[in-house]
This record gives structure tokens, C-alpha cells and sequence, in this order.
């Protein structure tokens, strides 16, 4: 069991790296195996002044791979370009969705689930980095099935299939339509009746 | 393998029998709020298994019953019906098409079906995660992306032990 | 002490449900004062068929404004229009971040504060809801001062001062531009370098 | 009465000083993720006496100080200076505007200034709640808007005590 956890947690971790860099150019992600007295997430001595990099591999030494009875957690750690590592919790809003989406899709790199739902995950985001993240859910919809709720128009315009859903006047969700071709789908979310 | 359909019926504020047929590809759903959307999310999680009424945004399981509106009667029972396409066979399954749905009464007697005939809960959750669909991070409900990064590290762990 | 908060209690109640039937056309609101064993929150029995409303004015009747020592909470009810009354939590992602919205503004109704902060509050709202959002941000603005964090462009057409930020290339915040006038601020949030 | 600016030095992203004049109409903040726009509200929330690290989203309160960048080494301390106008006199105090200020050194050491003077905290907070500036619903924080819902009862009665 451990071994195959240990493949799979080197698979996922790079992975998520390269997410990382992906959502975050110029940024870098890591998953480490918290020791089992457990440091808070992402704390680093942050080094000033040198060229900011998250803490060289050879600190992964110490991990021990059989500590029998002993499930460490996973940690995650992110230095952003420009920017010195962190506590997870200073990352701003759009930082933080975009680093647990990166961790979502690291571990559908490894393991794709038949389908994923995402209800309105880009709601922090900006336009970039909405861009960014449609690229990534582009990239991959040969290997899944993505069910996408949202608001944004950026969003809908990816669709192969487009619902739109609303409230009748007796109380109860109808479905509206079903339309098939990427160009249709210009059409604003805006509260009006049954389109 | 992929959710080729859903349905739903006295499930939240689906009254009626409403349904709806997914592509392997991008689906987008949109609509104004209060429409419906994530109910869809909640129906696929909860005919998937889901224990936790706090999951399904409610305070008990039957709270995912239709309650009523101005115009019509609260349900009696509501249900889900997921249909996969299994034509690549990664559920252990022989049907290229599999079925996997539950219903639950207003006495909060439930009951969950594969291809329409009668199982237990494990059944359906066995059959599942052979697929990689067990507790995993396929559904990512409204407002809940950073849960991972609130989650603790042990919990981290099982999603990648998933994977494994 | 207890006159004066039974006063305001009800000069805030008013306030919310007449903001709620303003964010929400059709819907009622009402603040409720707990049963010390607190009845869990928007929980009605929904009489199906009925021309749906709040629980009648009687029930009010039960309320001992003096019971001294004991802290009676503030419950919030919601019933939207078509929709039968119900808990809290069934309520959609934008819908419950318009009720939040109606009950601050009740509070600042009776009692402004000299200044608000808002930081992505319309982050959940459709275009619909975002125009009744700002209309009553608008009807306000004279009585307090507003500042709005956003990424949405239709917010950045109702400012009167519009200010970008943008992190520069040593890794700070740097404050970018201050506009005067409405009609200059059609820009985008787009993640572009210091604009 | 309404805020006048906002000066932040060493506090969070804005490592060297940086100044926002408002307007007592309606001011719109815009920027890429990541920018900064929320250490605003932070740092506002800060000054009138915050004492809660994570209400700031730190882990402790020393996190609010510049913690350095590729290119810059760490701040020794994080100083945020808010002026009021007080033209309609709604602060007690005699000055047509009225500074507050905060700050806080790497050791934890903090100190606080009415109109560059020093005071203590309570000085500042019981100031700012006699103008309706107490722990209130002012600043409502980036996706925290529905916490008034998630909030027990007696603490939504705490706010509408406030405004009695
Ligand atoms: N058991 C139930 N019976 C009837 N209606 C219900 C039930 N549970 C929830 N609802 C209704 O479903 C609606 C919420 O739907 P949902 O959360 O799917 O909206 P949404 O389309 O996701 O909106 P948003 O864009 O705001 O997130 C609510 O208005 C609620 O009243
Ligand atoms: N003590 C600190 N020292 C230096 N930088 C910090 C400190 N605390 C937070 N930051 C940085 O501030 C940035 C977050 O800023 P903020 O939350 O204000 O962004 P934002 O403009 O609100 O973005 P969003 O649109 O995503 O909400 C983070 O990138 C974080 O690294
Ligand atoms: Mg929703
Ligand atoms: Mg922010």
C-alpha cells in the first residue's frame, strides 16, 4: 500500500507543479508530506533578496516512505513569481481558487473521474486568469466530461452543449433549451423569463 | 465512460420529471439565480450516495424532497436517476449503459437501484468507485473550490490514497 | 436598555422587508425575535397551494419584551415569490448573498455607518441582480460613503472615483490611477501589467 | 463624516508607502487577482483595532507585515494611517479631520495614534464606535458577505444592539 501511495504522491506532485506554472506563470507549486507533527501550510523562512524559489528538492530526504501506521498528510506549498512563499491564507481570493483547482486537476492527471461537475469555480477570477483556466479545461475535455454551472459569458462560450435553466412562474425548475454549436452561445445570463 | 443523462423528480425545486442528456464533451448550464443549477450538482451527488444532508445544503435528508410553491403540493418522494455510458466497460458492469438511481419518502425511507432493480447503498458506492468515483473531488459544489485548501493534510492525503 | 433595543428591533425589521420585496420582486422578509430554544433559522411550515406568505402578524403576539437576562436572537425568514417559505440554507448561492445584503442595509437604514467597504459582494449575483444590487447602492450614496471592490465591469460604471491596483514587477502593490468621471471607467479588470 | 484616505507602509503588499484619497461618494476599486485590492480593506480593518489575526487572514498578527519579495528584503513594521473628515463633527473630538493610526514591529510590539499621538486601543476603538464604527457590518470582507446567514442569533442581535 505504501509504495503504490508514494508513486502516486510523486505522480500527483508533478502534476501539480507543472499546473502550477501553467495557472501561475513564472509560479511554482509543491506537495510535500506534512512531518507528522503537521507545520502549517506553506510557511516558509522566506528568503529576501534572492531569486525567490521554494526550498531546494533535498529536503525531501528526510521523508520517510515507511512510517507504518503513521498516514502523513499532505502539505501544500506555492511561491508566486515575483512574490516571497507564503502562508496559504495571505493568498488573495482568485490565488486561492486557482491553487486548488491546480490541485484538483493534479490529481485528475493521475486518476480522471468519468465526469466532473464545477459549479461556478470562477467566480474570484479575473479575466485572465478565467482565460487561463478555460485553457486548462480545453485542454482536457478529450480525456473527461466537464459540467460546467456558471455565470460568465467567457464561460459559456467553450460550451459544446449549452442548458439554460430557469424558474417558472409556478414555483419549479424548468429546462430551457439545448443548444449543440460553440457560436450560439453569446447569449447573457441576465435574469430574464424562459429564454 | 461518461453521465449521459440525469433525472430528476420531486428533487428539490424539480417538481417535475425534468432531464438532462450530456455530451462526452463541455456542458455549460447557465440561468439566473435561484433557478436550479446547482440543485442539478446536489442531485448527481445525493443519487451518487451521499450521506450528509449538509452536502445537499439541508438540515435533514428529506429537506431534498420538493416542498411546495405557491401553485403546487409538496412531493411526496423525490428521485434521481444518473445513466452512464459504459460502452468502455470501466464499470464492471456487462450493460453499456448503466442506470444508478434513489428515491427517498417523506418518512426518510430511501431506496437506491442499479438498472433498475433493487440494491443496498454499498452496492452503488462499490460500483462507483471502481469507476473513480468514490468520495473524490469530481463535484465541486458552489463556493466550495478552496474547501481543499481548508481541508487538513490528512484529508489531502485520502484524495490522492484514491488515486492510487 | 430593552425599550430602546425593541425600538430599533422593529424600525430594522421594517427596513428588511422593505428591502427584501426591493431585491427580491414578489418576495417578503421578516425578522423574528427566537423562542429562547431557538427554532432553527427560516424553517416554516409551507402551506402548499395557499397563495404562499410569511407566517401571519399574530405570532407577534408572543413576544415578551421583557424577558430581562435573556438575550432573545434575531431569526431571519425569507419567502420569495412562487416559491413556498423554507430553510435558509436551500436558498441559492445568490440569493443568499442578496438576503445578507438586505439585512445590512436595514442596519444602515436605521443606523449608517460614516463609511462601507464592500468586497466582491456581488461575486453569486446574475446581471439582474447585480442592477438591483447597485441601484440601491446608488439610491444610498448620499447618505454614506461606498468604497466597492469588484471585478465586475458593470460595478466600475457607478463610481464617482475609480482606482486601479495593480502588483508590480518587485512584488508590491502599486495604486495605479485615479479616474474622476463615470464615463471613463468601461476598462476591464484584465490581469494586463499597470495599466 | 466619511474616510478621507488610507495610508499603508510595510502592511501586507504594500511595502512602500502608498496613499488612496477617497471621495464621499462611491469609490471603485479594480485590479488583477492578486494585487492588493483586499489588503485595502485589511489594512482599514487593521487601523480601527482589529485584535483577530485571521479577520486579516493571518496566522498571527506579525503576517501583516511586509513579509519581503524576490526583490526586497522583509519590513521591520506595518503602519497604516486612516484620516477622517469630521467636518459634521460626528467624531468627539475638536479637529475637522482626525487621523487614526496603527502599528505593529516584527517583535509583536504595537502602538496606536489619535491624530499623531500616541493612545491605547481602547482610546481608538471607543473614538471610532461613538461614530457608529464598532464591530459592525462596515466592511464587509471578500466572500463573507453571507456570514450574517451563517451567524448564530444572538450575534445578529449584537448588531442591530449596536445601532440602537
Ligand atoms: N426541497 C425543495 N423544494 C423546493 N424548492 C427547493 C427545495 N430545495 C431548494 N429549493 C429551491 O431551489 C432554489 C435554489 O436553487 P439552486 O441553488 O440550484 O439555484 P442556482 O441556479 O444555483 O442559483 P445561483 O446562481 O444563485 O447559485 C432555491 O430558490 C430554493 O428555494
Ligand atoms: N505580509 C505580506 N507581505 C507581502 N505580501 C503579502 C503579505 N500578505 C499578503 N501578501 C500578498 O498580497 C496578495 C494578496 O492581495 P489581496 O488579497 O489584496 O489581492 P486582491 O487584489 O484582493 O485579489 P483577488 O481579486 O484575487 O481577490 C497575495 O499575493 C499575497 O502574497
Ligand atoms: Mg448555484
Ligand atoms: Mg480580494
Amino acid at each position: 500500500i505504501e509504495t503504490s501511495f508514494n508513486d502516486t504522491f510523486a505522480a500527483v506532485s508533478g502534476h501539480f507543479a507543472d499546473v502550477v506554472s501553467t495557472l501561475f506563470p513564472g509560479g511554482q507549486g509543491r506537495l510535500l508530506l506534512a512531518e507528522p507533527a503537521g507545520e502549517p501550510d506553506g510557511v516558509e523562512e522566506a528568503r529576501p533578496g534572492e531569486e525567490g524559489s521554494l526550498p531546494k528538492e533535498e529536503e525531501e530526504e528526510d521523508d520517510e516512505p515507511f512510517q507504518s501506521g503513521d498516514r502523513r498528510g499532505v502539505e501544500i506549498r506555492v511561491k508566486l513569481a515575483r512574490k516571497s512563499a507564503r502562508n496559504l491564507s495571505l493568498l488573495s481570493g482568485g490565488e486561492r481558487s486557482l491553487v486548488a483547482v491546480a490541485f484538483l486537476f493534479a490529481i485528475f492527471l493521475v486518476r480522471p473521474a468519468p465526469f466532473y461537475i464545477l459549479d461556478e469555480i470562477e467566480a474570484a477570477l479575473d479575466d485572465v486568469n478565467i482565460t487561463r483556466l478555460l485553457n486548462m479545461i480545453r485542454r482536457y475535455q478529450h480525456k473527461t466530461q466537464f459540467i460546467v454551472i456558471t455565470h460568465q459569458k467567457r464561460t459559456m462560450e467553450c460550451a459544446d452543449v449549452l442548458y439554460g435553466v430557469s424558474m417558472g412562474a409556478d414555483g419549479t425548475s424548468k429546462v430551457l433549451s439545448r443548444r449543440m454549436d460553440k457560436t450560439a452561445t453569446a447569449g447573457s445570463t441576465a435574469g430574464t423569463e424562459a429564454k | 465512460m461518461f453521465l449521459k443523462s440525469v433525472k430528476a423528480r420531486g428533487f428539490k425545486s424539480f417538481a417535475r420529471s425534468a432531464e438532462f442528456g450530456f455530451e462526452s464533451g463541455i456542458t455549460v448550464v447557465v440561468g439566473p439565480n435561484g433557478s436550479g443549477k446547482s440543485n442539478i450538482a446536489d442531485a448527481v451527488m445525493w443519487a451518487m450516495g451521499e450521506q450528509s444532508p449538509s452536502a445537499v445544503r439541508g438540515a435533514s435528508m428529506q429537506d431534498v424532497i420538493f416542498s411546495g410553491s405557491d401553485k403546487l403540493a409538496p412531493a411526496g418522494m423525490a428521485e434521481v436517476e444518473l445513466v452512464f455510458d459504459n460502452s468502455n466497460g470501466a464499470l464492471p458492469i456487462e450493460f453499456s449503459e448503466v442506470a444508478v438511481s434513489r428515491r427517498i419518502y417523506r418518512d426518510g425511507e430511501g431506496a437506491y437501484f442499479i438498472n433498475r432493480s433493487s440494491c443496498r447503498l454499498v452496492d452503488v458506492v462499490e460500483l462507483l468507485s471502481d469507476a473513480g468515483l468514490g468520495k473524490g473531488t469530481h463535484i465541486v459544489s458552489q463556493g466550495r473550490v478552496e474547501a481543499i485548501l481548508e481541508s487538513k493534510p490528512e484529508e489531502r492525503r485520502g484524495y490522492i490514497e484514491e488515486a492510487a
